[in-house]
């Protein structure tokens, strides 16, 4: 179990790690980044959002979220990840999506937990932030499946941001329990017959914050890259929606590779307390696993 | 989809931004302009002699909601922009066809 | 309840205001606008060569009023904003659906 | 009638009035406003800490229109304002009653 504890560490610091290195690269596209970077393999700061290096965004405040959420209630809380929200958008973020916005604020003056469908919620807002499910829940994929779904109806409510939610949360699962990168690409093609907009072979380098071009950009660089840092550093150079693509190639390698796979150089660009915490809330939540509570 | 402009006190203006934030809105576009009402103006030195300026200068804040939300926003807006004094400000809402945000070309709510 | 928006030579802001007054019109928003019409810019000299501007300043005032007195509102400003030559300016009339007054919580013609 | 108002970034004044000449478009209101959104000031420094200005200048455009080329005219204020950046701005259609040219005192769509 202490090797499963170390890869949901490793997951949810990869998550950081890659919001804050595509961050200062967000809304770029490959060539501006090659003609600023050359190729970029730090973490630098700055960017729109005119960010300290090693400073998160969305991505990770809104994970951390959810995991603050999950671990206070000891278990699943729906209300307790929207009040959670709540309180974040009232904090001044540095940056929310319109489509996460406008999901809380309705939570927020109406009480609302699900928000309609609308064809416009195919964003990534929603699996961004949905590692902390797929640590709680890591033992029984029905209940993740669940979970992770409700969640995301919180902002977002479309078929194709539940199934990249869906799709991650198994993946994730499959890399915790330490299956290789090999299996967890069979595994992938299986996923993909009943999501084929998600498929990558023939990647066409769109990397927008649309959920389908996220994922076909997060599988294209995970499973290209040979370690932690080559698929975080072929995702930010992608540029788009670089730190939310970073972000989540930053969960499937962390929970891949471990910490060991991390570059140290980066590590110690990231805030020391956030580390703590993200270590401290890893755990807490593979303990309440049923896979944990099982064992 | 309604606009809600607001002619407040200056010296309001953040004090109204924050209320809002409170509710999740953070788009606003804001303009100076001058109010003449009931609030006279003030007097001003100038080279000497006592000019009277009749006008006062106001902060215009316009903001774009959904009708769900617009007698929650105009509650905020008056709570946050009272003094209790002349001069304090109007409110107005008028309908609004069709809102488009030109980075993506969403219309309608999904604009905002 | 309507809003009477009208964009006037500058220069007519006084005059414009007086002839409000007199028909019992007191509460006016006024903001500095630029306006790109018919009328031609101005030629300005600067470091010695010629430069066209072609917007010319215009004022822009803003009046909330009842229904029944809108027809007049709308005559008086033609009246005293008009010159005969190009650029005088327009006037729109747009509907109001609500108005508060923030000092007291008045709405509707009380709030004017 | 329609008003069309257009939040643009002030660097695209010119190409979004060129591109409404070109469909004939030449009246049009301009202000100097501030806008309040996602995209994030530019940093001052002061007293050796820097701080983000929270708002962005912006421009804003305001044009009456017949209502039958109401949507040629924001698609055309669309493409020509639009980035693909954050803070692109959007544009407002509302409904409007009454133009009147002050000049000449026609009302409606010869007032335009
Ligand atoms: N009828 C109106 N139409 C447009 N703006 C108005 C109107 N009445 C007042 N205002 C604006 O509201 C401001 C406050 O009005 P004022 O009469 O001074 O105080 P109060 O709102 O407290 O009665 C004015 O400075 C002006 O900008
Ligand atoms: N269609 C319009 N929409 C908004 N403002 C307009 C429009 N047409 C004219 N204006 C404003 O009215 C002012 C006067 O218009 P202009 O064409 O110069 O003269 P005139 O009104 O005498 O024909 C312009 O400077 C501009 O501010
Ligand atoms: N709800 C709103 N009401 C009025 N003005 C708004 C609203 N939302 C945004 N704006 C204006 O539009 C501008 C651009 O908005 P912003 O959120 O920065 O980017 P984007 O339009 O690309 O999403 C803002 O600076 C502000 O002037
Ligand atoms: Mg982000
Ligand atoms: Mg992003």
């Amino acid at each position: 179990i202490e090797d499963i504890r170390s890869r949901a560490r490793a997951a949810f610091i990869g998550l950081a790690v890659g919001d804050s290195l595509g961050a200062p690269v967000e809304f770029m596209t490959a060539g501006e980044i090659e003609e600023k970077y050359g190729v970029l393999k730090e973490i630098v700061g700055g960017g729109w959002l005119r960010l300290k290096p090693g400073q998160v965004t969305d991505d990770t405040d809104m994970a951390l979220c959810i995991a603050r959420a999950l671990a206070a209630a000891g278990g699943w809380s729906l209300t307790g990840i929207a009040d959670n929200f709540a309180g974040w958008l009232k904090s001044k973020p540095v940056d929310v999506g319109a489509t996460c916005r406008r999901g809380i604020r309705n939570y927020m003056l109406k009480g609302t937990l699900e928000t309609p469908y609308n064809q416009w919620d195919a964003g990534n807002g929603a699996a961004m932030r949905m590692l902390p499910v797929a640590l709680l829940t890591l033992g029984d994929e029905r209940m993740m499946a669940d979970c992770v779904v409700a969640q995301a109806r919180i902002t977002h409510n479309h078929p194709l941001s539940d199934g990249a939610c869906v799709v991650l949360g198994k993946l994730l699962h499959l890399a915790l329990l330490g299956v290789s990168k090999s299996r967890l690409r069979l595994e992938l093609e299986g996923l993909l017959a009943q999501h084929e907009s998600f498929r990558f072979d023939h990647y066409h380098g769109l990397s927008t914050g649309y959920v389908v071009d996220t994922m076909q950009t997060v599988f294209h660089h995970f499973f290209r890259g040979r370690d932690f840092e080559e698929c975080l550093v072929g995702a930010v150079n992608q540029g788009g929606d670089a730190d939310t693509t970073a972000a989540i190639v930053g969960s499937l390698a962390g929970a891949c590779y471990g910490m060991e796979g991390i570059p140290r150089r980066w590590l110690k660009k990231m805030d020391k307390n956030l580390l703590a915490e993200i270590d401290r809330l890893a755990r807490k939540l593979i303990d309440l696993s049923p896979l944990a509570t099982a064992a | 989809l309604k606009k809600v402009e607001a002619i407040i006190k200056p010296f309001k203006l953040d004090e109204v931004k924050e209320a809002l934030n409170e509710i999740g809105i953070q788009g606003i576009t804001v303009s100076e302009v001058k109010g003449f009402g009931r609030q006279k103006g003030h007097t001003e030195l100038y080279r000497g002699a006592e000019y009277v300026v009749d006008f006062i200068p106001k902060i215009k804040m316009e903001i774009i909601v959904g009708d769900d939300i617009v007698a929650k926003v105009v509650e905020t807006i008056e709570q946050a922009a009272k003094t209790g004094r002349i001069g304090d400000g109007k409110i107005f809402v008028t309908p609004v066809e069709e809102v488009v945000r030109i980075r993506t070309g969403e219309r309608g709510e999904d604009a905002l």
